[in-house]
């Protein structure tokens, strides 16, 4: 086990008036780590008692920390990948004593759950998916979503983790017989899940029953489209998603992340707000995280960038630290904070 | 954004789609 202590002095030559809304709190650097591919912040339970964790992943181990305050964190346990590199962290909320993996090389070839037997203190992992996996998301009520498969050959499932990282429940969800990029759950809807497809349609389901309700085809202007959260409201769907592949256009600058509206009923959809970035700033969605009214994204420049989805502009850039460029951003499961990564395993933590 | 182009709006669309829906 290991402790790391919180560095702030290097960080005094980011230029303030960048920062904008963030403020650092601590810095947490895992020397373990070869090449970090993502980060999560997370509870765990432990001794019945639940702690925030900080998951931090490189290709070839996961390892998840410990708050001993909010400066310090110690390294809790350790898992090791041999044959397939890690690709990702999938969150699933309302687990608080297992971690979910995705690896592959470039295509997600496994799930994998990881655990801590509390009789022996020991980490183990368990397979729960295999084959070619196109999208997952961890949702609501300890489940998994995950669609395996292309076109007419693809199986949308959820699983219901039950004791000991196995699955208690498996639910088959209708395939849109198209491959899906990615999940959303819908704010103020509970039971509805959304999925984005390469052929630029946003479907929804009812969870509860597998029921595909509705497949909505939209603007293709923007290809391969990634949604990333959407909320109920007021009869109609607001859809948060990311561009990865704009080009740049002079009406409208460089859309990182886009604000749509779509009546469910009708399938009828309207722009409502395209969140580019500020005049001067460069570069193109990478990585990015939705939370609430917040959306950040990693840019190719390296630098991070973050909208208030309600303002409807940039409030605040976080340029590389220490000549080093952004390479994850994620915001905590835990509080309102923001997780920076770069690619030796540095994790910036900011309050937002 | 102009509401009325997004055509009639109903407040229990996750019921009535479902209702609807295949099984």
């Amino acid at each position: 086990h290991s402790i790391e202590q919180t560095e702030i002095g290097d960080l005094a030559a980011c230029d303030s008036l960048n920062l904008g809304n963030l403020q650092l709190v601590s810095k947490l650097k895992n020397p373990s780590c070869s090449c970090s591919v993502d980060v999560s912040a997370m509870w765990w339970e432990r001794a019945g008692a639940k702690e925030p964790c900080i998951v931090i992943a490189c290709e070839d181990v996961v390892s998840l920390w410990r708050s001993l305050d909010m400066s310090q964190w110690e390294k809790a346990y350790t898992w090791h990948f041999t044959e397939v590199p890690v690709l990702q962290i999938i969150p699933v909320p309302d687990v608080f004593d297992l971690i979910c993996v995705a690896l592959g090389n470039l295509e997600i070839r496994e799930i994998r759950v990881l655990l801590c037997s509390s009789s022996a203190e020991s980490e183990k992992q368990v397979l729960l998916k295999s084959g070619n996996i196109k999208a997952v998301l961890g949702l609501a009520k300890r489940r998994l979503v995950s669609s395996i498969g292309t076109f007419g050959d693809q199986q949308v499932q959820i699983i219901t983790f039950g004791e000991n990282g196995g699955s208690k429940d498996e639910q088959f969800l209708m395939s849109p017989d198209e491959t899906i990029l990615a999940f959303a759950e819908v704010q103020g809807a509970q039971e509805a899940l959304l999925g984005s497809t390469i052929m630029n349609n946003i479907v929804i389901w009812n969870s509860k029953t597998g029921q595909l309700l509705k497949k909505m085809h939209i603007d293709d202007c923007y290809q391969a489209s990634v949604c990333h959260r959407a909320y109920s409201e007021m009869g109609l769907l607001f859809v948060v998603l990311s561009h990865s592949c704009v080009k740049e256009s002079q009406s409208f600058g460089n859309p990182v992340f886009q604000l749509l509206v779509i009546n469910p009923k009708t399938t009828l959809s309207l722009d409502v707000l395209l969140y580019s970035l500020p005049q001067g700033q460069a570069g193109r969605f990478l990585d990015g995280d939705v939370k609430d009214h917040v959306a950040a994204a990693v840019l190719t420049s390296g630098t991070i960038a973050i909208w208030d989805l309600l303002l409807g502009h940039c409030t605040a850039l976080l340029p590389p630290v220490s000549e080093q460029n952004w390479s994850l951003v994620k915001w905590s499961g835990t509080d309102s904070h923001l997780l920076a990564g770069q690619k030796d395993g540095n994790i910036f933590i900011y309050r937002y | 954004c102009r509401k009325a182009d997004l055509g009639p709006i109903s407040l229990n669309w996750f019921e009535e789609l479902s209702s609807e829906a295949p099984l």
